[in-house]
C-alpha cells in the first residue's frame, strides 16, 4: 500500500478496518473497482477533513491517533 | 446542513421510548436519569416531546448489548466503539444500542452515559456526524468536563429537520471559535515550550512555527483534568510548568500531566490576600523570573525563584504599563515584548523602552 509511508502492517490494518467501518470502503471497492490506492487515499482525505486534520490522504501518525480514539459506531460517510 | 441521506425524520412530534435493560456499572435510577436528561437536550431545542413507555415497544428503544447482537453491527469489547443508533423509522429505526462492555459513568470519567446517549439520540432523530469538533455530533468521544452546553451547530442541524422549540425563549448553543473571526476574544493566552496557546471556552488554538495554520482542538484532549473557560495562564519556563487559573484556583501542568496536589487556591500558593478571588491575566518574564498578575486595574509581582510576592504591590496597571489601558484580558511574552490583549485589540509592550509600540487586531497570530 503506497499510501502508507512507513509500511507498518498494523497501521495498514487499523486504517483499512476503520475506513471499512466508517467510510464505506469495502462496498465501494467491490462496486467500482478503482485502484485500491486511490480509493484509500480518497477515503483518508474524507476522514481527515471531518476530523479537522491535515488533509494528506496518507495514514500519518495524527490520522492513526484519531482513528484509535473511542467513538460512535455510526459511519461518518454512508448512503 | 449534512443530514442523513434522504433526510429521514420522525413525522410525529410526540415520541415514546423504552429502556430494555441496564449497565452493571450504574444504578437503574442513574441510567434512567441520564437517558431522560439526554432526551431533554433535544426537546429543549425542537417541538419534539419524549415520554417513556413500560409495557410496549417505544418508538426509540434503548438497550445495552455485548459483542454480536444480530444487527450487523457487533460491539468490540471495552473501549473504541461505544454505541450506535439507527435513523428514524419503524421497528429498529431510532433504536440506540450501548456497548455493555464499556464502563459507563455519570461523571467526567470515561464513558459518560448521558453524553453518549445524547449523541446517539441525535442519530435517532436523523442527524449524521458533524465535522465541528465542538459539536455533540462529532464522531469521537469528546466529553471532559461536567458542564454540558449543546453546540450551535447541533441546534442548527436539528432545527433544520424539526423547526425550533415553541418555547418563547429560544436556547442558544456554544459555538466553536473560528481563529479568523475578527470578533474573537480569548479567555487566556500563554507560551508553551516555544509555541503560543490561546484558550477560549473548551478549546485551545495552538500557534507554532512548523504549523502553517493554527491548530484548533479541545483543551481536554491535552489536559482532561483542566476546566474550560479559564481566566488566565502563564508559563514558568524555568521549571517547565504552565499554570492555569480559574476563579481562585490554580492548576500546574508539565507536558501532558496536571501535577499532583493541584488545583490549589491562589491565596495559599502565591500569597494573595483573600480579597483577590480571580486573576484576569498573568505572564512570567523569562530573564527576571518575575511573574506579573493582573487583577482588575492593579498588578502584582511574584518572584518565581523565592516563591513569594514582591513587596510594594499591587500597583496600577496604567502606571506600570502605560498605554495598555486600565484592565487587561490576557498577556504573554515573546521576544522581549509583552503582548497585552483587551477585547479584540492587542498591545505590543516593549520591555526595554517600557512603551507600547504597536496596536493591532487580536487575531494577527493566526495567518488569517
Amino acid at each position: 500500500f503506497p499510501v502508507f509511508q512507513d509500511g507498518q502492517r498494523q497501521d495498514v490494518e487499523t486504517a483499512w478496518k476503520y475506513l471499512e467501518n466508517y467510510y464505506n470502503l469495502n462496498k465501494e471497492t467491490a462496486a467500482s473497482d478503482p485502484s485500491v490506492k486511490e480509493l484509500m487515499a480518497r477515503k483518508l482525505k474524507q476522514m481527515q477533513q471531518i476530523f479537522g486534520l491535515k488533509v494528506t490522504g496518507k495514514s500519518d501518525p495524527e490520522t492513526l491517533r484519531a482513528m484509535r480514539k473511542p467513538r460512535c459506531g455510526v459511519p461518518d460517510a454512508t448512503p | 446542513y449534512a443530514i442523513t441521506y434522504d433526510n429521514p425524520r420522525w413525522t410525529k412530534t410526540n415520541l415514546t421510548y423504552s429502556i430494555l435493560n441496564y449497565t452493571p456499572y450504574l444504578s437503574r435510577a442513574v441510567v434512567e436519569e441520564s437517558i431522560e436528561k439526554a432526551f431533554q437536550v433535544w426537546s429543549s431545542v425542537t417541538p419534539l416531546t419524549f415520554s417513556r413507555v413500560y409495557d410496549e415497544e417505544g418508538d426509540i428503544e434503548l438497550a445495552f448489548y455485548r459483542g454480536d447482537h444480530d444487527d450487523n453491527n457487533p460491539f468490540d469489547g471495552p473501549n473504541y466503539s461505544l454505541a450506535h443508533a439507527f435513523q428514524p423509522g419503524p421497528r429498529i429505526g431510532g433504536d440506540v444500542h450501548f456497548d455493555l462492555d464499556e464502563r459507563w459513568t455519570d461523571t467526567s470519567e470515561n464513558f459518560n452515559l448521558f453524553y453518549v446517549a445524547t449523541h446517539e439520540l441525535g442519530h435517532s432523530l436523523g442527524l449524521t456526524h458533524s465535522s465541528d469538533i465542538g459539536a455533540l455530533m462529532f464522531p469521537s468521544y469528546t466529553w471532559y468536563t461536567d458542564d454540558f452546553v449543546l453546540n450551535q451547530d447541533d441546534i442548527n442541524r436539528i432545527q433544520a429537520l424539526y423547526g425550533p422549540s415553541p418555547n418563547p425563549v429560544q436556547p442558544t448553543g456554544a459555538t466553536t471559535p473560528q481563529p479568523c473571526d475578527s470578533d474573537l476574544t480569548f479567555d487566556a493566552i500563554t507560551t508553551f515550550r516555544g509555541e503560543v496557546m490561546f484558550f477560549k471556552g473548551r478549546f485551545y488554538i495552538r500557534v507554532a512555527r512548523f504549523l502553517p495554520e493554527p491548530e484548533l482542538n479541545l483543551i481536554g484532549i491535552l489536559w482532561p483534568n483542566l476546566p474550560g473557560k479559564l481566566d488566565a495562564a502563564y508559563e514558568a519556563s524555568i521549571i517547565d510548568e504552565v499554570r492555569f487559573f480559574k476563579g481562585n484556583r490554580v492548576w500546574a501542568v508539565r507536558t501532558q500531566s496536571v501535577l499532583r496536589g493541584f488545583p490549589v487556591d491562589i491565596q495559599s500558593f502565591f500569597g494573595f490576600p483573600s480579597s483577590v478571588t480571580h486573576i484576569d491575566a498573568a505572564v512570567s518574564e523569562e530573564y527576571s523570573e518575575k511573574t506579573y498578575f493582573f487583577v482588575d486595574d492593579m498588578y502584582w509581582r511574584y518572584d518565581e525563584r523565592r516563591r513569594s510576592m514582591d513587596p510594594g504591590y499591587p500597583k496600577l496597571i496604567s502606571e506600570g504599563f502605560p498605554g495598555v489601558g486600565n484592565k487587561v484580558d490576557d498577556v504573554f511574552e515573546k521576544n522581549g515584548y509583552f503582548y497585552f490583549f483587551r477585547e479584540t485589540t492587542q498591545y505590543r509592550f516593549n520591555l526595554q523602552t517600557k512603551r507600547v509600540d504597536a496596536i493591532r487586531d487580536s487575531n494577527t497570530w493566526f495567518n488569517c
